[in-house]
């Protein structure tokens, strides 16, 4: 999503926030 | 497994010392173990922390969740 780039919304935030979080549990054992 | 407990889970890695809720100082812990920086690790509780009492409890951190599971619709 292209609207997620520069300013971000908390909703961006939030889903980066937890993104990463899914990729940390994903990615250790 | 649900969304429950996915959030419980998440909220766990948060709560590190298990204190039943997450400061601002466990957030930055997480600056180390995720790939967003110190700001956007405070904009992440300032969003979650909806009373802005400074703690965030499982609830306000679930609610949060399902807000990026579901889209801010579901609450």
């Amino acid at each position: 999503d292209p609207n997620m780039k520069g300013g971000q919304t908390s909703e961006g935030v939030l889903a980066n926030f937890f993104n990463s979080l899914l990729t940390k549990k994903a990615g250790s054992p | 497994s649900t969304v429950l407990e996915k959030s419980q889970e998440f909220f766990q890695i948060c709560d590190i010392e298990d204190k039943g809720f997450v400061t601002r100082r466990d957030m930055q812990r997480l600056l180390e173990e995720l790939p967003l920086s110190s700001e956007e690790l405070e904009n992440v509780f300032d969003t979650l922390d909806t009373d802005g009492n400074g703690y965030l409890t499982p609830e306000e951190f679930s609610s949060g969740f399902s807000e990026f599971i579901f889209g801010p619709s579901a609450s």
